[in-house]
């Protein structure tokens, strides 16, 4: 473990506990893309299948299982929770899944490190998430209008993604065999959807005025 | 998950 992947890891946690936080306390959903969450929800479910077969480590479990509760009890939260569901934007939120989902599946059917199942539900949640943040994203262009918290959700999701980055330059150095081109690729192009956000994200912060994204 | 393996990561 290596500080930019534990400082990645935290962000990420980050990420989630400031969104269930924002839906917990204020109540409300406003600007949260259900389909991104439901996404996340399947990327951990299907990238964490070996909590039954391998034991890294108990940080390594303690998280998955945060993660996987996390991402579900949003899901739980915008859907069934009697106030939270009532704020969620279903109009605007109309990404659909499986344009999502099919491509990466079939993807991760035809390049994979091992043709196993396990092998290939990994394979598939590196793909899917490199492109669950979309249909957050352009429900962001559309209400262009953007409370604190959700930016700061989406900003954290993009730090997240660019430590992770650096964990991998670190490993490469320092870990023989660290060559991991799939989970490289995907996750390079995870961080560079982020890059417009980024954009906006910090001429908001530099003028000190609040974030709105262009149409 | 042997050590030079991306599978440690979260």
């Amino acid at each position: 473990m290596n500080i930019f992947r534990l400082a990645g890891d935290m962000t990420h946690l980050a990420s989630v506990l400031v969104l269930l936080l924002k839906i917990h306390t204020i109540k409300s959903c406003a600007g949260i893309s259900l389909k991104t969450q439901e996404l996340y929800a399947l990327v951990f479910a299907t990238r964490y299948l070996d909590l039954f077969t391998d034991y890294i480590s108990l940080y390594n479990t303690l998280m998955k299982l945060i993660f996987l509760v996390s991402s579900f009890s949003i899901v739980w939260y915008i859907r069934h929770h009697k106030i939270v569901r009532r704020s969620y934007d279903k109009d605007q939120d109309t990404f659909r899944h499986y344009f999502l989902v099919l491509p990466c599946f079939l993807l991760a059917l035809v390049i994979n490190e091992k043709f196993t199942v396990k092998e290939i539900m990994w394979t598939f949640s590196l793909y899917l998430e490199a492109v669950a943040i979309l249909p957050q994203l352009v429900l962001l262009q559309r209400t262009r209008n953007i409370d604190n918290l959700t930016g700061q959700y989406v900003f954290l999701l993009g730090a997240y993604r660019s430590l992770y980055i650096l964990n991998w330059i670190y490993r490469y150095f320092t870990e023989p065999h660290y060559v991991h081109w799939i989970t490289w690729i995907s996750g390079l192009v995870q961080t560079l959807l982020y890059a417009d956000f980024f954009y906006y994200y910090f001429q908001s912060w530099k003028n000190n005025v609040k974030l709105e994204l262009p149409a | 998950t042997q050590k030079g393996s991306s599978h440690d990561e979260l």
